[in-house]
Formats: C-alpha cells, structure tokens, sequence
C-alpha cells in the first residue's frame, strides 16, 4: 500500500486545487520561508484525523481554511485527499482476532460499512478497491465531513481503516518542522508511548 | 499486551543499539543504550508503567544522558531511534520536514544512506533547505508564492534551486 | 519603575513595528504590532502586570499570531524583536548560536543586513553552519576534534569551508 | 567597553588552555557536529554566573569540567576567563542614585571591594583599569571561585560590574542554539520579563 497523492483545495495558503504525487522512493519539497511547505504537512496531518487545532498551528480548526489574501476572497471550504494503492495482495491475510472483534462491533449501528475486516483479507486496506481516496472537508458554517472513496464516513471509520498500518495522524513517521528532537527531550514516560504505537 | 511490548521493546534495542544498529550506523561507531527505568520504590522494572532512558556515547566520547549531546548529535541520535522503529514496523511512508536543518555535510551524507535502506519498503517525503538532501531525492516539487499569500507547486530541476532552497528560474507546471 | 517600563516599552515597539521599524526592514515590508494584553477583569492595560502580544503580518498576508507564521517566518520576527530591543539598549556584545539554520538565502542576506547596522555599536559571534553568513564574518575560527573527545581551535580561511560547516583542509595555529 | 577575549581550560570538551579573541566586528564559529561550538557559548554564560547545571546542557555543575576522552585522563579544574576592554571615557559619567545605593551597601562587609561605584566614573565598568578579566573555576572537590582581575571575588561582585550593561549569563544579547523562537513562544508574561530586563 502507497501513499499516490494528496490533493489540497482551500487548505491554509493553498486556495487552488493542488496535487502533489509520490511515484518516487524520495520526494523532496523545496522552496523559500513562508511558501507553504509545512502546510502540507498539516494537511496531511488533518486528513489523518488531527483534532488539535494547536497540533497544525492554528488557534481554532476554521483556521485552516483559506483566509484570502492581499488578492483573493477567503474560501468557503477546506478539502484535503490522500490517495492510497491497494493492490491485491499475493496471498491474501487472515484475519486477526482484533479484526473480528471490530467487525462484530461496527454492524451494530448499521452503517453500510464500507470497511470489511471479516473474512480473507486480499489487499493491505479492508476494502476491496485498487484505489483508496480518504478525504476530509471543512466548511466555513462549521460543517465537516469525512469521505472514504467518495462515501460519507465517520473519524472512526477512518482509524479502523488503518489500524495497524503504522498511518495516523501523530504517527512515529510524521515528524514535524523543529520536533525531530521531540521523541528524545520529552519525558522517560512519555517516551514509552512511541514504543507503544509500534507494538 | 505486556509480552507484546515486550517484545517490540526488545526489538527496537537491538534495532537501535545493537553491533549493527543504526546508532552505531549514523555515527560511524560508538555506543548506545536503551533501558526501561526501574520503580524508584521497587527497583524493579515494570513492563507495563516503567519509562524508557536513552544513554549515548558518539565515537570516542564518554557515554552521556540525551541533554548533554550537540544539537547535530541529538538530532542524529533522534533519525536512528526512529529509524529502528521504523524496522520493527515500517509505515507505507515518512514525512520529515527539516530534519536536517542542524546536520553538517557528513552528517547530512550518512542522513541519506539510512534512508537508502528503507527504499524498498517505504518511500519519504523531505522538505528540506539543504542542496544534498536534494541531490538524494529523484523528485523535486518546488513551493512558491508567485501570487502573494498563495501557494503554488511548480516543477524544479536541481539546478534551479539556489544554495539555500531558493527557486531560481520557475519551471511552470 | 512603572514609568521607566512604559518608556522602553513604547521605544521597543517602535522600533519593532514603526515604518522603518525591524520587522518591516526584515520582511521588505508587511506589518507587525506590539501590545500589552488588557487584564480579563477590568480589561484595562495594567503597565506593571500585563503581559505582551505580538501580532505579525509578512507583506501580502493577513495578520496572524505568532504561532501561525512558518518556521522561517518566526526566526525573522525573533531576530527584528531582539535587534529592537538591541536599539534601545545595546550590549557591548551579541552571541548567537545557529540563529540561522531555518533560513533561506534571501532572508540570511536581511539577517547579515541588520547586523550591519549594529557594527558601530557592538560585536557579533556567530555560531553557524551557513556559507552566506560566514562570507559576512570578518573572521572564521574553526572548532574542530582532530584529537576525539578533545576541542581544538584552527584558523580557517573561507576557502577551506564545506558547503554545510565542515573543515577541510586545517590550517594549523 | 568590548568582550576582547575568552579563555578555556578545562571547560566541557575544551581539555586545553584555548583562547579565542574577539578583535573584529564580526566573528563567526564554525565547524562538524559535536565538536564543542556551542561548549563556547556555555562558557560564556557559565562564567557570567549561570547558576542553573540544566541551562548548560549538564545534570550537574561538575558536569562542566572536562570528563576525559578516550586518550585523556579527566581534568581537575575548570576555568573559564572573560576579558573586557575598559578604556578611559571621553566624558566622565556622574554617579546614578542606584551606583550611591550600591555602594553604602558593599562596604559592610568589608570587602576592599574592586568596584567603585561612588565618584566619578571614568570608565564603562567601575573599576579604574585599562583591562579587566572575570574568571570562573570549579575543582573537582566542589569548590568554585569567581576572581576579578585576579582577586577573589564573589557572584554579587561580578552582578555589581556589569549591572545596566546588558552583560549577563541570561541577556537578551545571548541566543543559545535552537531557542531564537523562544522569545516570541514564551507565554505573554514571560515575553514581558525580557522588556523589563530592557529597562
Ligand atoms: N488559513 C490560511 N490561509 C492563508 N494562509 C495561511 C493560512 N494558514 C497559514 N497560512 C500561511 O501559510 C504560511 C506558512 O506556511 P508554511 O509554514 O507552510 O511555510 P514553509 O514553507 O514551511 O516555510 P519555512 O521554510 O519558513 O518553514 C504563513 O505565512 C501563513 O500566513
Ligand atoms: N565535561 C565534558 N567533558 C568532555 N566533553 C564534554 C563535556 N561536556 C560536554 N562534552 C562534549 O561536548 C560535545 C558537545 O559539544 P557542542 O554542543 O559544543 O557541539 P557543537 O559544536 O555545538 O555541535 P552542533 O553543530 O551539533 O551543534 C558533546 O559531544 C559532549 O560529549
Ligand atoms: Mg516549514
Ligand atoms: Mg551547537
């Protein structure tokens, strides 16, 4: 499973529609101060799930919005989408005792889910498409959704749907502008958390 | 949930400490060390509540706590921690924004070859100031501000970017 | 005491925010503000208690607080911050160290600029890992350890200098 | 009055005597990771009466002399020498309310004290020569010295000497690696203390 792309419309400094694609081993964003590099970070971030405001910078969530400029109006809407491939997999997986005990929970209130973690698993994702679009909108009103291939979905669709994956939004592989030390300097028991997340 | 943190825990150590562990890889040598930190009561370790102490020693120095290494030297000791957690269970991919920004060339040099390591497993996403980050990457986007207060990605060759992750000449896209 | 408080204070953000203020020196422009927060009882400015804001706004952007600018952004709104208050009250000396590592070239080039300004007045040391702000320095010691473990000071000359901080060649003492 | 010159010997990686002048208007340091940059800018903090091990990167005050390597036996000292220009003044400058406070108060104990605070002042630091040197030593043993042109003297001396200079070991002229942002991150009235110390 890859990370394809992430497209950026309305987020932070990005009032176009933007896309950024990994068909490489290593992609560098270059640029000068205050462009925007960071913000990609952020979105990135956002999409994953991020619910601190204070976490992507900003004083409330509508912040990441775009807020005009000396030329352009403010945005309506900030929307962010990751892309993922989701090929078949040689042989398919079995499922672990965990994914039973969440299908079992996530029928219960009906939803047409589109996670399946019962059953052979045939792709790294729990659903059973060759692309995987995760998107995550805000509107100026307040209104927000999240969006699994274009279906409405909920923040704890999109845990489960990377649960084990090693992808989320304060994940061990997103390390932030001036926090490479983070992992070091925080405290012995704060320490332990990151080996937590890798267990 | 205790012998499977038990186990990572393990791993990692060896990950990271180990003979040929990516301590001793980012610094050409030297030593490292991981503990779980005993109960000041018991003295006990606890696999379940104990934190974890990082103790370090670059090629020829004496073993110190985290605090009293350079900034290069933390930052460096920080990419081989994660590194050996990313081998323990590797992410689909890495974003680092800057990592590099307190490294010195040969630092920046070894910095690369850990990634080159991961290559087939994961793939990164670097934003970076530094020229030979750059020369690593097989792709550059360039971000820029043609418009004021709007972001725009532009196409960049290496040649295009200045010393310090200056766009020279943009490429429109 | 409280006057004496109110008078730097109006010179510092005067020197910080006005029309040939620091931070429109540093920025090529934009906006910046200082004030005292007002007390959330009274909401009266109390000149012994009140804390202090700073609102910033690099040329073409909308004002934000501090933590909203980019991590280049912040290290020139901390440098105008210091050298105002350097302005009005300056010290036979000014250490930094790696002040300049989140720069790009155009704002290292501000960055050298301002300290110009300041040469009748005081003296700089510089800590630094940049080449553009090293072709500033008047001269270049180089801390080195050819021996492990052990600092060693070498004269360098700007020729011998890596791209990112490294000694080439020494030069012995 | 200008910092000329600061001499280490024994101080965190600098194992010799290493002196490093500052004849010029700007001075840059350069050199790889790890090999005793910022160690200079300890010292200098150090020597100025920095009384807290943590802002020095140490667990401890004897952490600050030199701890051995692998070809050299640790050092029993740690000495660490400021020396200041303080040439004659054009015009003399009359005593302030706060140097006649001063120096009623020093004379107490008894101290012949090195600063002359009441007078006329003929030069930038209260004391009537050409140079002056403040020097810092710790011995292994624990005992710790400050000397003022070579005479003992204690922390309140050295406080005395450069009050309303803008010299000491937390002033805003000295920007330690990593924390340029810290001035502006700080809570409001935290940024507050540094207009005061201004004043
Ligand atoms: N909602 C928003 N609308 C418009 N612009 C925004 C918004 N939020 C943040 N910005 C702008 O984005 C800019 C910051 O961008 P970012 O932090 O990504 O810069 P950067 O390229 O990482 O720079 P550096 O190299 O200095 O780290 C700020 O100047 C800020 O004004
Ligand atoms: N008491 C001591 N005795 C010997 N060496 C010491 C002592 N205290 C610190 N050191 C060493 O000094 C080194 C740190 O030096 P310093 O922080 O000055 O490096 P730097 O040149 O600033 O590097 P960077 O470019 O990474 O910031 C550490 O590696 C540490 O081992
Ligand atoms: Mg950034
Ligand atoms: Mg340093």
């Amino acid at each position: 499973m890859r990370l394809a792309k992430v497209t950026l419309c309305g987020f932070k400094s990005f009032a176009d529609r933007t896309e950024f694609t990994f068909d490489d081993a290593v992609t560098c964003v270059v640029g000068p101060n205050g462009c925007g590099k960071s913000n990609i970070v952020d979105a990135i971030k956002w999409v994953l799930g991020e619910r601190s405001a204070k976490s992507l910078r900003s004083k409330e969530m509508a912040d990441v919005i775009f807020a005009g400029s000396a030329g352009r109006a403010p945005s309506g809407m900030s929307s962010v989408t990751l892309t993922f491939e989701n090929p078949l997999l040689e042989k398919p997986i079995e499922p672990t005792a965990e994914d039973e005990a969440i299908s079992d929970g996530s029928d219960d209130d009906g939803g047409d889910s589109l996670i399946q973690r019962s059953g052979l698993r045939r792709r790294p994702l729990p659903i059973d498409t060759e692309i995987v679009d995760v998107e995550r909108r805000l509107y100026r009103d307040g209104g927000s959704q999240y969006l699994i291939n274009n279906k409405k979905a909920r923040l704890r669709d999109i845990r489960e749907l990377f649960l084990d994956t090693g992808v989320g939004a304060d994940a061990y592989s997103i390390i932030e502008q001036g926090k490479v030390d983070a992992m070091l300097l925080s405290s012995p028991v704060e320490r332990r958390t990151v080996f937590e997340e890798a267990a | 949930s205790r012998d499977r943190f038990r186990d990572v825990f393990e791993t990692i150590r060896e990950n990271f400490a180990g003979d040929q562990g990516m301590f001793r890889k980012l610094f050409g040598g030297g030593n490292a060390e991981i503990r779980l930190m005993p109960n000041d009561g018991t003295g006990e370790v606890d696999w379940l509540e104990s934190g974890v102490e990082i103790i370090a020693s670059p090629p020829g120095k004496r073993p110190r706590s985290i605090n009293q290494l350079s900034g290069g030297e933390k930052t460096m000791t920080a990419v081989a921690l994660l590194m050996s957690i990313f081998e323990s269970k590797v992410s689909p991919f890495c974003l680092l924004d800057e990592v590099d920004a307190a490294l010195d060339d040969a630092n920046v040099e070894r910095f690369c070859g850990i990634m080159q390591e991961f290559l087939d497993r994961s793939h990164f996403i670097v934003v970076t100031h530094n020229r030979r980050t750059m020369q690593f990457a097989d792709r550059l986007y360039g971000v820029t501000m043609q418009e004021r207060g709007v972001s725009k990605r532009v196409s960049v060759s290496l040649d295009q970017v200045g010393d310090n992750g200056e766009i020279r000449a943009t490429g429109d896209d």
